[in-house]
């Protein structure tokens, strides 16, 4: 049996909006250290990777590790049908077909139910190396958006370079380019509003917009976004994701493959 | 500039 209960179910809200649009379907991997998810988009450029502590739940029983196949934007659907300040619960039993969804409204004696259909997936998984990053920048997670909506009106592509104490994302197209320059900013008082940079070597590399523009999806999950960068090796933009009281409950990661000058 | 795939970087396990 798998139960996981979470009364911000909210932030599973958020999660499925910012992966659905890139993952068609995915398996959820449930086991007593709690639920993760790693899928490539379906032109594997870029995979998302998802994890939810087991103590991140209000409440959370996992009999014996299971694989919960779906189609994401059935799930999106569904959790459309619980408010923001709804109570979630999820429940599969060890063989079952299905998984149930619960939403029970606050201080109200409303409650609802939802089954979703499970798939038998045959997922890829990618081995990723925990290597150390030349540059690694935290920021503002609504500049990281903002940066990315306006350069796709540009052009296709972001140069983004590291030297000293900046980043610079560039773009160049037909109608003329756009460079945005951020500085590492003093210890603000508002640390989510603060821009740190943290540079072993400079580096240069190009990624696609279509991609960074589905990645600050997740802006709502988190009020700062880390992005690491080497030389010729995917791009990781990290959210980590905090519950009301600010605990850690996980994170979602988006790696994304440069494009390279051949 | 061309466009790797993300299995280019990331071996399947």
């Amino acid at each position: 049996m798998f139960e996981a209960k979470l009364i911000q179910g909210a932030i599973l809200k958020k999660i499925l909006d910012a992966i659905k649009d890139l993952v068609n379907e995915a398996s959820w991997d449930c086991s007593s250290q709690g639920m993760s998810l790693q899928a490539m988009d379906t032109s594997h450029v870029s995979l998302v990777a998802v994890q939810m502590k087991a103590d991140g739940f209000d409440k959370y029983r996992c009999d014996r590790s299971v694989t919960l196949g779906m189609n994401l934007s059935s799930l999106s659907k569904i959790l459309k049908c619980a408010g923001n300040d709804d109570t979630i619960t999820l429940k599969a039993p060890d063989d079952g077909d299905k998984i149930t969804l619960v939403f029970e409204a606050k201080n109200e004696s409303e409650t609802s139910e939802y089954e979703v259909k499970l798939m038998n997936l045959d997922s890829e998984y990618l081995g990723i190396p925990d290597t150390p990053y030349s540059v690694n920048v935290k920021m503002p997670s609504h500049k990281f958006q903002r940066i990315c909506r306006d350069l796709q009106q540009i052009g296709d592509a972001v140069t983004i370079s590291c030297a000293k104490d900046s980043i610079r994302f560039a773009a160049k197209g037909d109608l003329g380019s756009g460079t945005v320059n951020l500085c590492q900013t003093a210890s603000a008082d508002k640390p989510e509003d603060s821009v740190s940079i943290s540079m072993q070597e400079p580096i240069i590399q190009s990624f696609a917009l279509k991609y960074l523009n589905h990645f600050a999806k997740a802006t709502p999950l988190s009020p700062q976004v880390s992005l690491s960068l080497s030389p010729d090796v995917p791009l990781v933009v990290e959210y980590s994701i905090t519950d009301d009281d600010g605990s850690d409950f996980g994170y979602i990661r988006y790696y994304l493959a440069p494009k390279i000058d051949e | 500039m061309s466009q790797k795939t993300i299995a280019h970087f990331f071996n399947a396990r």
